[in-house]
């Protein structure tokens, strides 16, 4: 129930963006990266996982987070969609 | 399963191992090792879908799609790796850019294979499939039971015996199709060296390298020994020793026949006699009443064929050669040998004779090969040898050489000077002491 350190919400907020499960950070449009927009894709990575979907980075989240695995994004071209949603808007 | 989006067009690949592990803890990992992980990883999606991967020549200039590299930290790809743990490795989906397909692995892992220290490293055989499945175009799968699963859990097992999840199967199938014959072969070339030994058990966990069966090459009493391209191969049991035109030993641990030699029967216990036939250069080996033709390391159609066609009788031979002096193909069994005349393919008349026409070689002979650029005749039995120069049969009386010694390269026996060592424990029994033993 404790609140997660911050030092871990910024590893986890990095680690999502590094598997495609949020958009890389952009001055441009931060509110993207909103407390919903995280916990989101903590669900979806939880989800993804196997996992039970709570939208925290709790210990089991975590834990998966540190398990030796392979280099691509499991989302595959999140940024890309977002990027063109974005110009779409604009 | 997820797709990527992206498929190779053409059903061809070539690949190859562009740099190996220099990292300390992956010292163990030869080339030849890395290679046979690779085949039999791109090999579980070669059987599942009409894709052949052909290994290109490591020396060779042309660029093949599937480039394979360990590397460790920054290495210029955007996916820099983190040490030990973490990411342990990545590959690029298919396309027309030069790094699609290429595949990475992180050095400053510790790589196990064979399930070797399974708990103390990851295992290379997995990673490898689960890489090779996005170089084909597959993303990562949410099911856990998945090769595409992103997260490593632990060795999916043998070489032999891993099959794929109907989720990779699937998702593989969508973007080539099925495979409608088994015949299509994962393609190595004939310039690579041959696939180590992959054992059928895991072995103890201690051992990093299993050598469960391995025959003593010191020992001698080889099973068939054929002079072939000028090379010297040594055959016991299931494996074989190669040795160069230089006379140097490729490897002091033999390889095994199977993986080289291609088309003999999986349940073979030994080979009897190996030659290659003058004028079409094709390889006949004899197994019992059997033989079985090959050209290059390949068996070919038809075969294996009686060796009575020949015109021996049946019971099979000890040993063949082609004698340089005369282009006649001689098949040796117990105390006598007939003469074969491979252009007319017919037997000379007047045979069976004697073995001890040829002076000083004893019966019951292990082969015979012709070598060296003079043509010698070198006959070997157990552990020892006979030359008979140039067409001669008469020079060979008292003269036998060390096998072990002259081609295995072990070290001699101890000298008569040094006596027997009497067992201690034993009032009657005494023991000798080998160097190879």
């Amino acid at each position: 129930s404790a609140r997660p350190r911050s030092v871990d919400v910024s590893k986890g907020v990095d680690w999502l963006t590094r598997y495609g499960y949020l958009p890389p950070p952009d001055p441009m449009t931060a509110q993207l990266q909103t407390r919903e927009g995280i916990e989101e894709a903590i669900r979806t990575m939880q989800r993804f996982g196997g996992l039970k979907e709570t939208g925290k980075l709790d210990a089991a989240t975590l834990s998966l987070m540190q398990k030796p695995r392979c280099s691509l994004p499991d989302i595959i071209g999140t940024s890309e969609l977002l990027r063109r949603r974005r110009r779409r808007r604009r | 399963y997820a797709l990527s989006g992206l498929l190779w067009q053409k059903r061809s690949l070539t690949w190859k191992v562009n740099t190996y592990p220099k990292s300390e803890q992956n010292k163990n990992l030869d080339s030849q090792t890395i290679d046979s992980i690779m085949y039999y990883a791109l090999k579980v999606w070669g059987d599942a879908v009409p894709l052949t991967f052909q290994q290109l020549s490591p020396k060779g200039s042309d660029t093949p799609d599937i480039v394979v590299d360990f590397s460790s930290s920054y290495h210029d790809d955007g996916y820099p790796f983190d040490g030990a743990g973490g990411t342990l490795a990545h590959a690029f989906f298919p396309g027309e850019h030069p790094i699609s397909g290429d595949t990475h692995f992180d050095d400053e892992e510790t790589w196990t294979i064979l399930q070797q220290g399974a708990d103390q490293g990851t295992d290379l055989y997995t990673v490898a499939i689960h890489e090779f499945g996005h170089a084909l175009g597959l993303a990562h799968s949410s099911s856990s039971s998945s090769i595409m699963a992103p997260y490593y859990q632990g060795p999916v097992g043998h070489p032999t015996t891993f099959q794929l999840h109907t989720d990779d199967l699937q998702g593989i199938q969508q973007l080539y199709g099925r495979k409608d014959s088994p015949s299509k072969p994962t393609t190595r070339t004939m310039t690579t060296p041959a696939l180590p030994k992959v054992p059928s058990q895991p072995p103890p966990r201690a051992t990093r390298f299993p050598q469960p069966n391995l025959p003593n090459r010191c020992l001698g009493d080889f099973d068939a020994i054929a002079n072939i391209r000028g090379e010297v191969f040594f055959f016991k049991n299931e494996f074989f020793w190669r040795i160069q035109r230089t006379g140097s030993l490729v490897s002091l641990n033999p390889a095994q026949v199977s993986n080289f030699w291609k088309g003999l029967p999986k349940n073979f216990k030994k080979i009897d006699a190996v030659y290659e036939r003058p004028g079409d250069s094709k390889i006949v080996f004899i197994i019992r009443d059997q033989y079985w033709l090959f050209k290059d390391t390949t068996v070919l159609p038809g075969y294996p064929r009686p060796l009575t066609e020949f015109g021996l009788p049946s019971g099979g031979v000890d040993a063949a050669f082609i004698w340089a002096h005369n282009g006649k193909t001689y098949f040796f069994r117990n105390k006598y040998f007939w003469r074969y005349d491979e252009q007319k393919r017919t037997m000379d008349q007047g045979y069976p004779k004697e073995v001890s026409l040829w002076q000083g070689i004893p019966e019951d002979l292990d082969d015979v090969i012709s070598w060296g650029e003079a043509g010698d005749t070198y006959f070997f039995k157990g552990n020892e040898y006979w030359i008979q120069k140039k067409g001669g049969i008469d020079q060979a009386i008292g003269t036998s050489k060390s096998v072990a010694v002259d081609w295995m390269r072990c070290s001699p026996r101890p000298t008569a000077s040094q006596p027997p060592v009497k067992n201690p424990k034993s009032k009657d029994k005494v023991c000798t002491c080998d160097f190879n033993a």
